[in-house]
This record gives structure tokens, C-alpha cells and sequence, in this order.
């Protein structure tokens, strides 16, 4: 699969989607 | 003698055309004829030894039983239920010397931690968490999550279990606001786990904070998928599913199993590979386990299919045998031993 068909990709997903998430 | 019974069962291999063999090495009878509810494999230390078990469960009874050679297995200990009767073994995965269990009737009532009191010489049972529980896994790290109550009040809560099976620390989840039917955790990725809802979404946990991290959909093919294993890897999230709702007209081409990429970052998620039954076969999975790189299912025929995931076709059927249908598939947490359940309590395995 390609970034087309997933959209960016990110290798810390976890730790972003942590900083983002309420509490 | 036992052993002379014994025949090796080699099942031709489907897509490929090459043989691949099960071999049965053993068999547990279980003496009380009782009817069996589940199988697993669990570490448990005999004479000082720690030793890969097995665990069988009827209605009453949770029994361990040590390997004996040749290829013969002892009852060391059993659990009585009188109360409530076992729905499920919950193994927690790298834990010795303890079991959970999960009792009830058509919903789970309660999780007991069995162990054995070597201070005050006896099997013990103790409660771990009670309530209306709809999904329940054991995690690495003696960690037991668990949702529970109705929807509007859904809990989601992680325990982890101490040594002499009590409740050590606790940490609430975010709820989905839908009713999960199953968790797997992240390998690779202590702290986060996943889990399946019945509006078909996929669902990330942080369990350091208890953030509910995204909600996903996994498309509307299927309804209520049941994730049972996922990885990170490369900035996206792979998750093994299976289908168990899939329609049973359609059931020759659908596939038993299902390995989808998700990017957690956009929710945009593709098919991997899907594993299908080798062409003529038809099921419906009753049940399956996923473990390491492979992945076992019940079918509704009662016939037993395994799948490798690299490969991605089915590599051994096991048809039911003269004793009967198959009606539970585990894989054992060391080797890559199959262990097949009869309705009778009958072990093989393979």
C-alpha cells in the first residue's frame, strides 16, 4: 500500500494520537 | 498402548497441493464424561519444574494436567464451581501458577483468579472482578481488561493481578460509547491495546493513561468482527479479524479470517490478506484462535482449518473424527501444538 491509499503515514501514531486525545 | 491407538493424521494441503501433516501426539479423556466449555495451555510449576499444562474446563470443574511420558497426561488438581458454571478459561499470557476464569450463564458474571495456596496446602478461587461482563482478555504483564455493565454505563477497566491472584491495581479506560466484543493487545506495544465494537470500529486504548485514542471503521462487509491479534509496524496498525456473522449463503467465498492495514493517524484502512477455505470447502467460524503466525478456526461443520498468515492459505483441515465434531481450537503457548476439543471433553493433541 502506498500513502495514497492510507494517507500519511506517521511512525510515532501512538504518542501523537496520546497528546491529542482528551485526558 | 495409548500410544499404538495413536495414528498420525495428515491432512492434505489445499492451495499449494503440498502435504502438510497434523500428527496427533495425545489425548485427554476426560474420566467424568462431563461436557467440555473450553481448552488452553497455562505454566504451572510440578515438582519444581515449570512445566507447560493443560487446562480443560466443563460446566463444574477447571482441571490442570501435567505431561507424563509417553505421551500421557495426569489430572494434578481441578476446581469445583458449584454456584455458577464456567463460560471461558481467561489465560494470562507469561504468568505462572494462575489462571482466570470467567463464570456465568449467557453473560459473564464473574472472574476468578485460580491458583494453589502452597502456605495453606489447598486450590483457592478468588474474585477478581464482577458485574455484567460482555468482553474479557488476559494481557502480558498479569493484566486482565474487561468491559462491562449496559451501554449507557460501560466500563472498561484493566487489573492487573498479583501473585496470589488479587486485585493488585486498577485503571478505568475510556469507554467507546459501543458495546466492544473483543480485545487484542498490540505486540510490540505494551501500552496499547485494541478492541472490536459491534458497530464494527476498531478501537485504540492507551493503557498508561486510560485515553481512548481513536475509533475506526472497519468497513460494512462484515458485521461485528472480532479482532484477535494486532501489530504495529512502519506508522501502521495490522489486526487480524474473523468473521463470525458472516451471511451463511456466502459463506464458500468469504474469508474465515481477515489481516486489514488501518493508518491510526487518517482512520483510512485496506485489506491485507484474506483467508479463505481452500476451494469446494464452505464454513462459518464458530470460534478461533490466532497465535504467533497462525490462526485455527472451528467450523460450522465441525471440521478444524489452520492458516499460516505469511503464507496466507489454509494449511491443514482436520475433519471430524470418528469420535465426533471438533467444537474448540487453541494453540499451545510454547510449541506449535494445535489442541482440538470435543463437546465430550475429549483433548487431542496435535
Amino acid at each position: 500500500c502506498s500513502d495514497s491509499d492510507l494517507g500519511p503515514i506517521s511512525l510515532n501514531w501512538f504518542e501523537e494520537l496520546s497528546l491529542e486525545a482528551p485526558p | 498402548e495409548q500410544a499404538k491407538r495413536i495414528e498420525p493424521v495428515f491432512n492434505t494441503c489445499c492451495e499449494s497441493g503440498k502435504r502438510c501433516s497434523l500428527q496427533l501426539t495425545s489425548k485427554l479423556k476426560n474420566p467424568s464424561s462431563s461436557c467440555s466449555v473450553d481448552v488452553s495451555t497455562v505454566w504451572w510449576e510440578v515438582a519444581g519444574c515449570k512445566t507447560l499444562c493443560i487446562l480443560t474446563a466443563s460446566e463444574a470443574t477447571v482441571s490442570l494436567w501435567k505431561p507424563q511420558d509417553p505421551r500421557e497426561w495426569e489430572k494434578v488438581y481441578t476446581w469445583q464451581f458449584t454456584e455458577i458454571p464456567v463460560i471461558q478459561i481467561v489465560p494470562l499470557p507469561d504468568v505462572c501458577n494462575l489462571v482466570c476464569v470467567a463464570l456465568g450463564n449467557l453473560e459473564i458474571r464473574e472472574i476468578k483468579a485460580l491458583l494453589y495456596s502452597a502456605e495453606e496446602k489447598c486450590l483457592q478461587q478468588l474474585r477478581v472482578k464482577a458485574g455484567t461482563i460482555k468482553a474479557v482478555a488476559g494481557l502480558r504483564h498479569r493484566r486482565l481488561v474487561s468491559s462491562c455493565g449496559p451501554l449507557h454505563c460501560q466500563q472498561v477497566e484493566l487489573v492487573i493481578v498479583s501473585e496470589a491472584g488479587r486485585r493488585k491495581e486498577n485503571l478505568s479506560l475510556m469507554p467507546p460509547e459501543e458495546t466492544i466484543l473483543a480485545f487484542a493487545e498490540v505486540q510490540g506495544m505494551q501500552q496499547a491495546l485494541v478492541g472490536t465494537t459491534v458497530m464494527n470500529n476498531l478501537v485504540v486504548w492507551n493503557l498508561k493513561t486510560g485515553q481512548l485514542l481513536k475509533k475506526m471503521s472497519i468497513g460494512n462487509s462484515y458485521p461485528a468482527s472480532i479482532c484477535h491479534k494486532a501489530y504495529s509496524d512502519m506508522g501502521l496498525l495490522f489486526v487480524v479479524l474473523s468473521h463470525p456473522h458472516a451471511q451463511e449463503n456466502e459463506s464458500s467465498g468469504n474469508p474465515v479470517f481477515q489481516m486489514i492495514a488501518i493508518n491510526p493517524r487518517t482512520a483510512l484502512s485496506i485489506g491485507v490478506m484474506p483467508y479463505c477455505l481452500p476451494h469446494g470447502q464452505a464454513g462459518r467460524i464458530l470460534e478461533g484462535e490466532v497465535k504467533g503466525n497462525c490462526a485455527a478456526a472451528v467450523l460450522n461443520s465441525g471440521t478444524i482449518a489452520v492458516w499460516d498468515l505469511f503464507l496466507g492459505h489454509c494449511t491443514a483441515l482436520l475433519p471430524p473424527n470418528a469420535d465426533g465434531h471438533w467444537s474448540l481450537v487453541r494453540w499451545s503457548d510454547m510449541d506449535s501444538s494445535l489442541l482440538a476439543g470435543q463437546e465430550d471433553g475429549s483433548v487431542f493433541v496435535y
